[in-house]
């Protein structure tokens, strides 16, 4: 279960400051699909750094499993979150000296897998997402899609409690797009894992039964199909 | 007018090749809006960057207006680049050291603009992009959508006769990308600037009379309202 209690986010740039989130209290079930949808600089990918503890708020509470995970010292928050998560990052962040492989088996290595096991793990993944003929690509080697769908095998090998998708079709094309949320949507009901979706894409907003609208750093639910 | 003739780009990795473009001939017309649409892979980037003269073709040529652009010296290249073309990459490039408005006021800079008159249309282009409040912001200071409407805002501050925007929208909320494509189709038609536009959003390629598919390196002509 995820929970926030009055999270907020304010960034100071040059005496000028941005409320990025005005104090957000939000639910989410575990094994719930939810989606996020607002205009560009509303504050969803700030929200996203906040529940995943990529980032600090400024303000208020994120508790997960009854952790509030916004008081937990670096190295307990890094565990934490390489155990329980998984991030697709608005712009993928692959480590450039990876191939794509070898980007996908790294979380299972930093879980102490070892590399025979990690390696077939994360070919298994990069077969799901359509890259089986890529695996010795380096990031600078891959199209845009390709190296979103990289990120995505990489987020997903795990099978993480819970997985923050940062726009996750916004550099594929419609049919890639599907088949990605075909996977996801396997695994939340396979393995009840918790998926929240930032989109600009309505369609991808029907794969997730609740829809809630960012608009300049306040948070509303917009659609519950319960 | 734009014309290539047997455009072909390999790429070879470990010994495997990639046949990205297999021998394209595409004409297009001064002031012509056209649409480039197809899956994830299948070689749109590759061919823009061709088109441009940012990365050299395997073989063949690439003729505007009647200067075979790859048989250019690469100082006379960049010059011509410089004079005649805007570029949005798909994933911006903007210069990390520099804030929003020097991002965009840089092209003029190189085109021999004072700094005063660079600085005031760099601002007005930013405004235009709706970006009034980040003018000061650094890259990593903007949201995901804001780093692409400034990148837009470069590719457009010189008005140049020819944009390659390779997925201009792929970052913005319907709403946010419906005004740039207006701004577009202003600027196409207020100054005859030629627009090649990839895209995997069918709503971008109602703004353009022609629109064309690659499929495996391969483009064939999908509609043409000529
Ligand atoms: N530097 C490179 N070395 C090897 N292969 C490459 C390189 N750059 C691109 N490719 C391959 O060439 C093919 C075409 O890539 P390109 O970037 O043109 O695709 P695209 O149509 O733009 O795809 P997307 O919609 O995912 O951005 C891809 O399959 C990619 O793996
Ligand atoms: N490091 C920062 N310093 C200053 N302002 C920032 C910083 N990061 C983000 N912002 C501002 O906070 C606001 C929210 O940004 P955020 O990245 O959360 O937006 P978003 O909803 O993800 O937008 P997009 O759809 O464009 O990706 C933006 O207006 C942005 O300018
Ligand atoms: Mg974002
Ligand atoms: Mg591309």
């Amino acid at each position: 279960m995820i929970k926030t209690i009055n999270l907020k986010k304010t960034y100071k740039n040059e005496g000028v400051e941005v409320h990025a989130l005005k104090g957000i209290n939000l639910e989410i079930k575990d094994g719930e699909m939810v989606s996020i949808l607002g205009p560009s600089g509303s504050g969803k990918s700030t929200l996203l750094n906040c529940l995943s503890g990529i980032d600090k708020p400024t303000e208020g509470k994120v508790i997960i499993d009854n952790i509030d995970i916004t008081t937990l010292k670096d190295d307990d928050l890094t565990t934490f979150r390489a155990k329980n998560m998984g991030f697709i990052f608005q712009f993928f962040n692959l480590i450039p000296v990876l191939n794509a492989v070898e980007n996908v088996e790294l979380p299972l290595l930093v879980l102490g897998y070892n590399e025979k096991e990690a390696r077939g793990m994360a070919e298994e993944m990069l077969i799901e997402v359509g890259l089986k003929d890529r695996m010795k690509n380096f990031p600078n080697m891959l199209s845009g899609g390709e190296a979103q769908r990289v990120a995505i095998a990489r987020a997903l090998v795990t099978k993480p409690k819970i997985v923050w998708a940062d726009e996750p079709t916004g550099a594929l094309d419609t049919k890639t797009g599907i088949s990605i949320m075909n996977l996801i949507r396997e695994l939340n009901e396979k393995n009840n894992q918790t998926f929240v979706i930032v989109t600009h894409d309505p369609r991808i907003t029907e794969y997730t039964r609740r829809i809630l609208k960012m608009d300049s750093g306040i948070l509303t639910e917009h659609e519950n199909l319960g």
